[in-house]
């Protein structure tokens, strides 16, 4: 990618150098569910890589435009799972898809090198976003395993490609997909990771693009570490002149002939078209009498976004103004669109479609701004990225932090063009492109640095560290925002705030988690006996006598929900009191930490027991409780609070989320 | 209908193998076909989970979760990328 290693701190003297020394000591792996890969791209360059790690016992699958020698040092293997799909949709079609691991699609090949790409210098999509582009652990192994094929990602396909992650010898799994909302015992990404994660491995997991309605997340297990999706400072502007004098701005990742200087007609597609949905500007939609020569102001939603404007050329349209509606706000998606066009908010959108129904004889220009850096505020919570309350568990957090996913720079398939569609014959070494599959590499790469830094941290060791490090403010205090609302995001957003790595290699204390943790959280879950060997693979017995809670598991984040008072209790003044342990690990130098509280809240009382914890050694572990007092509110009510341990050197922080439901 | 075929992801219980039986895709294979003579296994899960994926009509698959050693039998679920 380019920018997020500058935007993530990474290209700073002091860390860039600890990072590389840590990395190239190292023989970190990361495996990558997905699409497959496209292994001519630059960013699987092994130039000063040493032999593959003696450890590595994956292979370089062949098959078809796949051959042994498609990997090398950096790609270290790549295997493809198909049999799901064929069982469901008959045999692959050769000639549309290969039966390999190659990545017809350009997903895996983007998400692969953000987590691990090589240094690409000069790397960009037609001059955007143009810079050296670098996966998070630039000197990690890559092992692609091919699960997403044209049709999906089956169930059975999936749990192949982790199996033989785990049995290959991967050191962090990085998925970037999702299903439905299920129960951690009926979805394989939980059952697979919660494998994964006993045997020391890190998955990282994206939280999906359900946002921003809530409890949107998928991977909610607490064994994943769960990814939503922020912006960077970068932007691609494009600017949009009415006729009557009134400007606005979008954003474009077009790139080729410019539309004439002059000012060009304007129509809106509803009324260019018979078809009730004609504003969408589906397929032979529109009316070429009434585009022809004209800039079509298209409604996004139903077709792909890119498509609209080839509907537009094909109806004679010269240009397009894509205008969001009220399921997409004013969050902007930038594309490389196939004629001049403009993305714009709904708020735009709506100004300028208000244009052309005052004015007969509606005009606009459009110029294009390339590449702009230094955007602020940044970063800002996706509108798309997946929102909490956790919905399989609401006393775990989720997300757990953010990463950047908006307008991601990284490799793509030689195979399709930018857009992806049939249409699109442009070839490209590298795309541009969203969503929370963008931010989840981030963090998988992020985790082989610290791994690579700190060899002995466990999976959960690390994700507290890249948490408690996090931060939810800007520089000058104020709260990280949200695009799809413009005011303040909460931890329901954004989890622990956004990730900052140069921080998160010396958190100074860490909230660590074996396996027997998660074994007493399922045994919170109340899961039989079977359930719970379906995940763990072994005979659990849940003590009848132990009082096991949710609430207990020593996770970096708290999340509170609380019922409301009804009926004959509704006017109760009795509160609610919560208590919740948790366990700290020192992992910097002996130190005395000092707990503090903010809350918005007042009426909720926070009370940390003991207030100060001395650790004297390195692993040192530290106990201490925190008791909630609440009143009954309204259902629907939330409120959020911040927990640190400071020893003036480290801050260790925890949010805290209330729900009153 | 009834008869139509689909994916399922069958959760053994590996610690239990029958004592009659030295490998374990054996037994399961041996209790697959007890349900359904045709079926093959599409993959055998060693690591992450004990079990392996076929093909089933529904009544076999609900057949099959009867037969000892069988934890749970799970429809295929298609995920999405995000």
């Amino acid at each position: 990618t380019t920018r997020s290693p500058t935007f993530l701190g990474l290209e700073g003297r002091e860390s860039k150098s600890f990072f590389l020394q840590a990395e190239t000591r190292s023989e970190v792996i990361i495996g990558v569910l997905d699409t497959g890969v496209w292994p001519e791209s630059k960013s699987f360059d092994d130039t000063g890589l040493g032999p593959v790690p003696m450890s590595w016992k994956g292979e370089c699958q062949i098959g078809k435009n796949f051959k042994a020698s498609s990997c090398n040092r950096k790609l270290i293997g790549a295997r493809f799972f198909s049999q799901g799909y064929e069982a469901a949709f008959g045999a692959i079609d050769e000639t549309t898809e290969s039966k390999s691991p190659r990545d017809d699609d350009g997903h895996g090949t983007h998400t692969a090198t953000t987590a691990a790409g090589s240094v690409v210098t000069g790397a960009s999509l037609f001059g955007y976003a143009a810079g050296t582009a670098r996966g998070m652990a630039s000197h990690a192994r890559v092992a692609a395993y091919k699960v997403c094929w044209a049709g999906g990602c089956f169930s059975s396909d999936i749990l192949a490609g982790m199996d033989q992650a785990v049995i290959d010898g991967v050191n962090v799994l990085s998925l970037s997909l999702g299903g439905t909302i299920s129960d951690y015992y009926r979805d394989i990404v939980a059952i697979g990771g919660f494998s994964a994660a006993s045997q020391g491995i890190f998955v990282s997991c994206s939280a999906g693009n359900g946002g921003p309605g809530s409890g949107s997340l998928s991977n909610a297990a607490p064994w994943i570490t769960t990814v939503g999706a922020g912006t960077m400072d970068r932007e691609f502007p494009a600017y949009i002149s009415l006729g009557n004098g009134k400007k606005f701005s979008g954003v474009s990742l077009y790139s080729g002939k410019a539309l004439p200087s002059s000012v060009m007609p304007l129509v809106y597609a509803g009324n260019a078209s018979q078809a009730s949905n004609g504003n969408l500007c589906t397929s032979g939609s529109l009316i070429p009498e009434k585009v022809d020569g004209k800039i079509v102001v298209c409604d996004r939603g139903m077709n792909a976004r890119a498509q609209k404007g080839l509907v537009v050329k094909d109806a004679g349209g010269i240009g397009m103004i894509l205008a969001n509606t009220d399921s997409y706000g004013d969050e902007l998606v930038a594309d490389a669109h196939l004629i001049p066009t403009a993305a714009v908010g709904q708020t735009a959108g709506d100004l300028i479609k208000r244009y052309i129904a005052s004015d007969s004889n509606p005009t606009t220009t459009i110029a294009f701004g390339g590449t702009k850096l230094g955007v602020q505020p940044s970063p800002v919570v996706a509108a798309f990225s997946s929102r909490g309350p956790n919905p399989i568990t609401p006393e775990i957090l989720k997300p757990d932090l953010i990463a950047p996913g908006v307008n991601i720079l990284a490799g793509w398939t030689g195979k399709v063009g930018p857009t992806g569609l049939p249409e699109d014959t442009r070839n490209v070494g590298f795309n541009i492109i969203s969503g929370t599959s963008m931010s989840c590499p981030h963090v998988s790469g992020l985790a082989a640095l610290l791994k690579a830094a700190h060899p002995e941290w466990s999976p959960a060791a690390i994700r507290s560290a890249l948490m408690t490090t996090g931060y939810s403010t800007y520089k000058n205090g104020k709260m990280i925002e949200d695009v799809a609302t413009g005011m303040s995001s909460t931890p329901f957003d954004h989890g622990a705030g956004h990730v900052n790595p140069a921080a998160a290699l010396n958190p100074g204390l860490v909230y660590d988690l074996t396996v027997d943790d998660y074994i007493n959280f399922l045994c919170a879950l109340d899961y039989s006996p079977s359930m719970i060997k379906v995940i763990a693979k072994r005979d659990i017995s849940c003590e009848n006598n132990k009082e096991y809670r949710v609430a207990d598991l020593n996770y970096p984040s708290f999340a509170i929900p609380l019922e409301t008072a009804w009926g004959e209790h509704a006017n109760s003044s009795a509160p609610t009191v919560t208590r919740y342990t948790r366990t700290l690990t020192n992992v910097g130098n002996p130190a005395t930490y000092k707990a503090s509280v903010s809350s918005e809240m007042q009426e909720v009382k926070i009370q940390v027991e003991p207030q100060t914890l001395t650790f004297s050694r390195k692993k040192e572990k530290k106990t201490y409780t925190v008791t909630f007092t609440a009143s009954s509110k309204p259902s629907g009510t939330t409120s959020f609070a911040r927990l640190e341990w400071s020893d003036g050197q480290h801050v260790v922080a925890s949010p805290i989320a209330f729900s009153w439901t | 209908g009834q008869n139509q075929k689909k994916t399922y992801i069958i959760y053994m219980d590996k610690s239990n193998i029958p004592a009659d039986f030295d490998d374990h895709t054996l037994w399961y294979d041996s209790s697959l076909k007890s349900v359904s003579k045709g079926a093959n296994m599409l993959y055998t899960y060693n690591n992450v989970i004990h079990g392996y994926s076929t093909q089933l009509t529904a009544d076999e698959a609900k057949s099959l979760e009867q037969q000892p050693g069988i934890l749970s039998v799970h429809e295929e679920v298609r995920y999405e990328l995000h």
